[in-house]
């Protein structure tokens, strides 16, 4: 059976928030090292992947691998039932109908329990390579958010280039252009501002902002995303969570000119 | 103008 109480509902509220409008029914892997999920959008251009370690939970308890099939949008009308201080615990038994979710108030004797039908979901896994990447950006998960939200409103493709020079976000579209150049930059009081840059080549790739402004949904999880590029392979977008946890997309890049 | 290709043509199948 698995178990798995987590001391903040609001994290798991906000994961699926962040990925619930990309992908629709997916398959949450429950094994001892925690919950896992592995699913792309309808087009195949993007991949949710995300981690959360049985660490992230106290307890955890995880007999045997279980899949649960969950409708994203079930889950979201059941988790706003959850007030965002309260502590969620997910159940399920081994050869499971139903997942369970106990939400219980920190402060107050309140208890609620509901619980969601599952599906058999038919989801191939992917293999991600291990990629050393060409470039790897640390930068405000606000910040990357602001200018994908910025240049989707001139243009529907944005063109990511890291030189010497920083790294440069560029888009071309029927009104004009716009581009925002970042340079490393360190901030000793406030290091969420840091923008890192660590390049061993450059690199330049074109992305749809539909899928960019998308992934950052994920922005109130982490103050800082890291996005990964190398030439002519998917971006990987990562928000890392507490205890080794992560919320990570790949979205592939468009091709030719 | 660009084309958007899918992911499957970068991960395989496990």
């Amino acid at each position: 059976m698995l178990e798995a109480r987590l001391e903040q509902a609001n994290l798991f509220k906000k994961v699926v928030d962040a990925i619930k409008d990309l992908v629709q029914d997916c398959n949450f892997d429950c094994n001892d090292s925690g919950i896992a999920l592995q699913a792309m959008d309808n087009s195949h251009v993007a991949l949710v992947s995300m981690m959360l370690r049985s660490e992230s939970f106290a307890p955890f308890r995880c007999d045997r691998n279980i899949a649960l099939g969950i409708n994203l949008t079930s889950l979201t009308k059941v988790l706003k039932c959850a007030q965002s201080d309260d502590i969620l615990t997910l159940k399920a038994e081994d050869a499971p109908d139903v997942v369970e979710l106990v939400f219980e108030s920190a402060e107050s004797d309140r208890i609620s329990e509901y619980s969601i039908k599952l599906m058999d979901i038919d989801q191939e896994h992917l293999g991600i390579p291990e990629t050393d990447y060409g470039a790897t950006i640390s930068m405000p998960a606000a910040e990357f958010q602001r200018i994908c939200r910025d240049l989707i409103a001139l243009s529907e493709s944005v063109s990511i280039e890291c030189s010497k020079e920083g790294v440069k976000f560029a888009c071309q579209g029927d009104i004009g252009s716009g581009a925002v150049t970042l340079r490393q930059h360190t901030n000793v009081d406030k290091p969420e501002m840091n923008v890192e840059i660590n390049m061993s080549e450059p690199v330049s790739l074109t992305f749809s902002l539909k899928y960019l402004v998308n992934f950052c949904k994920a922005s109130g999880l982490s103050n800082q995303v890291r996005l990964c590029l190398s030439n002519e392979v998917p971006l990987l977008v990562e928000y890392s969570l507490a205890n080794n946890s992560h919320l990570r997309f790949y979205l592939a890049p468009k091709i030719g000119d | 103008a660009s084309a958007q290709g899918g992911l499957m043509k970068y991960f395989a199948p496990k």
